[in-house]
């Protein structure tokens, strides 16, 4: 009963600016992944660097976040994520599937 | 008991404007029918915004980091793993599975085939009409023939006259007739091409959404602290002839407020283009007195920004483009069919009726996913839910990802 339903969707992009394929890299050129989990009070996303010939992920390598406290901003206007301790969210997506 | 038929309607592009969603703007009187006798789900939400990815991650209940499908180029067969489909899994367990539409991505992503035989029991049909789709069918102010973003045309005057959902929603009550007398169970999946860009759309439905009456999204800017990587610049939408002629900047825009405004009439005109051929759909399963063995599940593959964030397209994270429509109707479940009166689903008409509203049948809060879909439908027909995935699952052909989540339509909800 004590379960959290959470959502988790990503998304890939070739760099950290916009850029004309960035809506749609193909896979070779994929350099960054923004994963996001999603509960009913907020949504979290890193974007973290990717490797498109391993498909493996550096949590390390974080090129940027987002958080959204969504009972105040339910409109995902207000990134606070530069203003927040992650230890605690890391920690949640540490269990990314 | 019996087996139940499947019906699988996909939407493309379609957020969450219905108004069982509580959208004050569209008007989408079948969909909102069909949730007023369903389990709904509020907050569900795509694996990927994007049609590909999301397709074949919510088919397989795999996710892409699974499928390894982050664009359209590969097929998960051969790309990575030989994951069984819902259709796949239903043909296995003795039904006759058929596609219609969009379902699969078309392409390289399905192997050219709609992932036929796997899937299907016959090769998946797809609309003739839909080869015009980005080509120039659209007149201008100048009289002549454009690929525009806004596209809304008089039928008669389209090649064949008619539009790809259109033919998509005959040869699928043609295909429904045909199943009347058999005993084999069917799964039919029904992918509608609208509201997918460009919105070529029966003139008609304009009419639902005066201009006058349009707003632009309430968070129209760019947020001030959102990272740069976040954000989607809308490539194909500039793509169009009638955007391109706008000539606005890379990558910020703004699309001036008049066009925005045009954008979001058409969106919902589109919407309600596509409800009227989910009502044609649902009204002839109850014609055939098919409705009260028949599972509908009704949803789509990610939403579409209408200009929040400074944004329009999919291809983010934002919920605007995450969150989509999921409606199980399952008879003797979720409605009784003795409650139904004279008939489950009768065909609303919005453009002589637009003043239809509903309340929803059960509501589900708690989030949910795409990749929920396939052992929460398994289950539903009585098929048995294929086993959850190990946390590496590129050798397992059949498990599922996501969560089974039929036991809320009968006890609500915890946690």
């Amino acid at each position: 009963v004590n379960e959290e339903a959470v959502s988790f969707s990503q998304y890939p992009r070739p760099a950290d600016t916009p850029q004309v394929n960035s809506d749609l890299p193909d896979l070779k050129d994929i350099k960054v992944m923004g994963y996001s989990l999603r509960s009913w009070d907020y949504r979290y996303t890193l974007w973290l660097g990717f490797d498109p010939k391993t498909f493996q992920v550096n949590v390390s390598d974080i090129h940027a976040g987002e958080l959204y406290m969504l009972a105040d901003d339910p409109g995902e206007d207000n990134n606070v994520y530069t203003a927040f301790d992650h230890s605690v969210i890391k920690k949640n997506m540490a269990i990314l599937p | 008991a019996e087996m139940k038929n499947v019906l699988f309607i996909v939407a493309d592009d379609l957020r969450t404007s219905l108004g069982c969603y509580g959208d004050p703007v569209v008007k989408s009187p079948n969909i909102d029918h069909l949730a007023s006798k369903s389990q709904v789900f509020l907050n569900a939400y795509a694996q990927q915004a994007v049609c590909a990815p999301s397709r074949t991650s919510m088919l397989t209940s795999r996710r892409p980091d699974t499928t390894r499908l982050y664009d359209f180029k590969s097929y998960w067969r051969v790309h990575s793993g030989n994951y069984t489909t819902i259709p796949q899994y239903f043909k296995s367990k003795g039904y006759f599975t058929v596609s219609v539409g969009k379902v699969f991505h078309p392409g390289i992503a399905s192997n050219h085939t709609d992932d036929y035989p796997y899937s299907w029991s016959i090769p998946a049909y797809h609309p003739p009409s839909f080869r015009y789709e980005k080509e120039k069918m659209c007149k201008g102010e100048d009289g002549k023939l454009h690929a525009n973003l806004l596209c809304a045309v008089n039928v008669t005057e389209q090649p064949g006259g008619t539009l790809p959902d259109l033919e998509s929603t005959d040869e699928a009550v043609r295909l429904l007739k045909s199943r009347v007398n058999n005993d084999d169970p069917f799964f039919l999946a029904v992918g509608f091409h609208k509201p997918h860009i460009p919105f070529r759309i029966p003139q008609e439905y304009l009419s639902l959404y005066p201009i006058e009456q349009m707003k632009l999204a309430p968070d129209p800017d760019v947020p001030k602290h959102l990272p740069p990587v976040a954000y989607n610049p809308w490539t194909d939408v500039r793509k169009r002839d009638d955007v391109q002629k706008l000539n606005i900047s890379f990558p910020y825009g703004p699309i001036p407020k008049d066009f925005q405004l045009r954008i979001r009439q058409h969106y919902y005109a589109a919407v309600s283009y596509m409800d009227a051929q989910v009502g044609r759909l649902l009204s002839t399963l109850d014609a055939l007195g098919l409705a009260d063995n028949t599972v509908v599940v009704f949803t789509s593959d990610h939403g579409w920004s209408l200009g929040e964030h400074g944004e329009w397209a999919k291809y983010s994270n934002f919920d605007v483009t995450t969150r989509v429509p999921l409606i199980f109707f399952v008879p003797g479940v979720t409605t009784f069919l003795d409650w139904q009166g004279p008939s489950t689903f009768p065909f609303i008409d919005v453009l002589t009726q637009p003043e239809y509203s509903f309340q929803n049948g059960k509501v589900g809060k708690n989030v949910v996913e795409l990749v929920d879909v396939f052992p929460t439908l398994s289950s539903i027909a009585g098929l048995g839910t294929p086993q959850s995935c190990p946390d590496v699952s590129f050798q397992e052909e059949l498990c599922a990802e996501g969560r089974n989540l039929a036991n809320t339509f009968r006890y609500g909800e915890r946690g």
